[in-house]
């Protein structure tokens, strides 16, 4: 099944 | 010094009452365009942005930038001792200990007065990307709360694909499967009802459920809901406020076999 992703991966720290 | 006075109490009521359930320790943060908000889930899958513009207040009052660092449980608490009508005032000091809620009732001279005591939040900030996504989709707040609903008494997932033929919102579970589909629809007499879909490049994106059936929360804020979705990024749910204010949602997909 697909996996869950975080936000980390698209969102960058600021 | 921040002062924030807000015609009915129930908007603040219900964007927390929305949030409180995903985040639970936020900055509210206060400059002369209005109270921002961001935070993530401790899980870092969703995301809340909140933007209370300046204009959603009369009147709003903001010299510097301030954080208020909130427990929202705490905020909850106090909030439950607002009529909704009441009129609501924030106030706080420059570099404030606590912040002051002021309800004021407008029919009876009642005035009941809060103090929150603040916190040191370090919170993450993320930057988001401006995205032109594939494909935007309004439809009664109501009727995606529904299908969210629905599907999870199926599923812990769902797959939201959108192409020419509508938007179909998809769920396979033990006991079988389940989809809804809906299609660009207009309603001259009550507008709320309008399902619009505009589509640059078809789209199928997997989500957990169980975040979506919390962000339908904010049903009660807004008639509509916008869906903005792009392949493999996280998908946007905005419920638009008065004034330009907005209560966003983003949550990352499932991705991959």
């Amino acid at each position: 099944p697909p996996k869950q992703a975080t936000l980390g991966k698209f969102f960058g720290r600021t | 010094m921040l002062e924030a006075r807000l015609e009915q109490a129930n908007l603040l009521k219900k964007v927390v009452d929305a949030i409180k359930d995903l985040v639970q320790d936020c900055n509210f943060d206060c400059n002369d365009s209005g109270i921002a908000l961001q935070a993530m889930d401790n899980s870092h899958v969703a995301l809340v942005s909140m933007m209370l513009k300046s204009e959603s207040f009369s009147p709003f009052r903001c010299d510097r930038n301030i954080a208020l660092g909130i427990n929202l449980t705490s905020l909850t608490k106090v909030l439950r001792a607002a009529q909704n009508e009441d009129i609501l005032t924030l106030k706080a000091e420059d570099a404030p200990d606590v912040v002051n809620l002021v309800f004021e009732s407008a029919e009876s001279d009642r005035i009941s007065e809060y103090d929150i005591k603040l916190m040191d939040i370090d919170q993450e900030h993320l930057g988001i990307p401006e995205t032109e996504y594939a494909a935007t989709i309004s439809m009664p707040s109501a009727e995606f709360q529904r299908i969210c609903r629905d599907l999870m008494a199926l599923s812990e997932s769902v797959s939201i694909e959108c192409s020419k033929e509508g938007v179909k919102f998809a769920c396979q579970g033990d006991i079988g499967s389940g989809s809804v589909t809906l299609r660009s629809h207009t309603n001259v007499d009550k507008p709320e009802m309008n399902v619009e879909i505009d589509l640059t490049e078809p789209v199928s994106l997997t989500f957990s459920l169980k975040y979506l059936v919390g962000f339908c929360k904010a049903s009660s804020l807004s008639g509509q809901v916008k869906l903005c979705l792009s392949n493999e990024v996280p998908l946007l749910v905005e419920y638009a406020l008065a004034n330009n204010s907005y209560l966003r949602f983003y949550l990352a997909p499932k991705i991959g076999d």
